[in-house]
This record gives structure tokens, C-alpha cells and sequence, in this order.
């Protein structure tokens, strides 16, 4: 079969964001990030699904030194805009798998699920593109979720008479 | 200022799957894609935030035209699992700005989120990679969204002179 996936990464200099039940209408995603940008911080994953409701959570992840400053950020629109709650986590990482053309293939972000689900890690946060699956799980199991991936999708490619060295 | 962004990209041909209220616990995505795999559905975008609660929602986007397998397929393992609904939506369709190291520039994605704002038009989904930012909206306000954000993004790079033409 195609090998598709060509690298494993992980960060664990990650901080988790999420401002619950913020009001799901025109401009609110604009100013939250709006106010985030002009602090200069950087963001790195935003993640927002919907069911809905009048109201959503929004997640973002930014690097660790960052999440103070985030923090008063956030908090102060959130309470302009009568967001339900902040929640914020240091105890992240990040997982990916990369590869061109990666999500054409069904199974491949199963896979990935898998590896982690074998190892009985949770997976608290999904984002996906046509070249990456990223995962958030708990920062202690991270180095276990790598080495998984890693056997799952790259160590495949070894011949049977390579795996006896 | 660097103009990052490269494109503005869209799609209509997106149906929206939302398995609400599933098992917050290690192998639940790996048996929802999975299943999916197994069929040879291909999966597009894949968003999952987290609350720290007992149950999480899933959320997939696929080809309208795999909505019907999908929908049956997801209806079983959401009901092996207990979830407490399964939400469907083909109203909705993809935006996305593209650029090479776009996300390391505060800005970009709150910029997207403004043009989009201006109009109106209510975000319902959001998933970034470093070189993509994409939002689901409403599919009667694509071509729109589209408008506003090529002219936020890639027209600001005319120079006055041109403007007039
Ligand atoms: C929650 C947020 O994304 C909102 N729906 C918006 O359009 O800005
Ligand atoms: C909801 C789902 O992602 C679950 N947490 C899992 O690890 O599979």
C-alpha cells in the first residue's frame, strides 16, 4: 500500500484555551482573535465545531510563555461578550502526522486514532487539513504516542529482513 | 506589510456530519473513522474540541454525495455508543485562505474572521493547520464570503495608481 504518511510531530510547549459558550453569531470569532492579534500573540490551532445553539465553545492553543498575557486577554472579552467560561490547560501536547495528499485516503487518520486508542491515550482535541492530523492528548503520554504513530505508519516500510537488526 | 495569504479557496460540495454527546474516552474516533474507512468513505475535515466533560462532540465534513452511506454508518456506531444524536447538515460550505506560514502572523486568521463578520456571515465551524484557515458557513453566502476575503486579502496589494482602472 501507498505509504502517505512521511513524519511525525509533536509540541509540547503547548497551552489550551477555551472560551465556553460564547455567543455563536457574526463577529465574535473576529473580535476574540481581533483583541489576540493585536497583543501580538501568536496563535496556533483554532478549533470551533457547532451544534446548534445560540451558543459555542472556541478553542485555541498557543505557546505556554504566551497563555498569561492570552489569559487577561480572553478573559476580558469573554465577559464582554457573556461567555459561560475560560478554561486553560498546560498539560497539553500536540501529536501530528504529515503527508502530501494524506486526508485523500480513507483509513489514515483512523489509523493515527488507532495507535492512540492502543495505547489507551485520550484524544481531547482533533483538527485536521489535507496534509495533517493533529491531536491534543496529555502531555505525560506524549513520547508513547509518538513512538505508536511512529511504528504504525513508518516502521511499516521496513523488510522483514531488516526488523531482525 | 508581507502579504502571506496565496489564496482564497472554496467548496460547496460539503455536507456536515456531528455525532453529538459521544464517550469522552480512549478508541471512540478510532472506531468512528474506522467504521467510515471501512466503507471507503473519504473524510475531510475532522474537528473535536473538549470541555473536560464525560461526553465530547465529533465533528466530519465529507462529499455530499457520501452523506447517505455515511449517515448510516455513523448512526450505528453512534448508537453502539450511546451518543445522544447525530446532527446532519448539507447547507453548509467550505472557505478557506491559504499561505505558506500564514499562522505564524497574528492577524491572518482574525482578518478572515472581520471580512466575514462585515457581511454578516455567522462562522459555524473553524480548523487551522499552519498554512490554512478554514471555516464552514452558510452555502447561501459563499460567493460572497469568497468576495470579501479575496478583497481583504489579495486585493489590498494593488497600488493606488491601479485602483482607478
Ligand atoms: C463563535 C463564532 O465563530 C461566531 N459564530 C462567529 O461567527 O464569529
Ligand atoms: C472523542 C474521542 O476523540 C475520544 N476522546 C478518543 O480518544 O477517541
Amino acid at each position: 500500500k501507498e505509504v502517505v504518511v512521511t513524519g511525525v510531530t509533536h509540541d509540547t510547549n503547548v497551552a489550551k484555551v477555551v472560551l465556553v459558550g460564547v455567543p455563536d453569531r457574526p463577529g465574535v470569532a473576529a473580535r476574540i482573535f481581533g483583541a489576540l492579534a493585536a497583543e501580538r500573540i501568536n496563535v496556533d490551532m483554532i478549533v470551533q465545531t457547532t451544534k446548534e445553539e445560540k451558543s459555542t465553545d472556541l478553542l485555541f492553543t498557543i505557546s505556554r510563555d504566551d497563555l498569561a498575557r492570552a489569559s487577561q486577554v480572553v478573559r476580558k472579552v469573554a465577559q464582554e461578550l457573556g461567555a459561560k467560561d475560560v478554561l486553560e490547560d498546560q498539560t497539553v501536547a500536540k501529536v501530528s502526522i504529515v503527508g502530501a495528499g494524506m486526508m485523500m485516503n480513507p483509513g489514515v487518520a483512523a489509523a493515527m486514532f488507532e495507535a492512540l486508542a492502543e495505547c489507551g491515550i485520550n484524544i481531547q482535541v482533533i483538527s485536521t487539513s489535507e496534509i495533517k492530523v493533529s491531536c491534543l492528548i496529555d502531555e505525560s503520554r506524549v513520547v508513547e504516542a509518538v513512538r505508536a504513530i511512529h511504528r504504525r505508519f513508518l516502521e511499516d516500510t521496513l523488510s522483514p529482513a531488516d526488523e531482525g537488526q
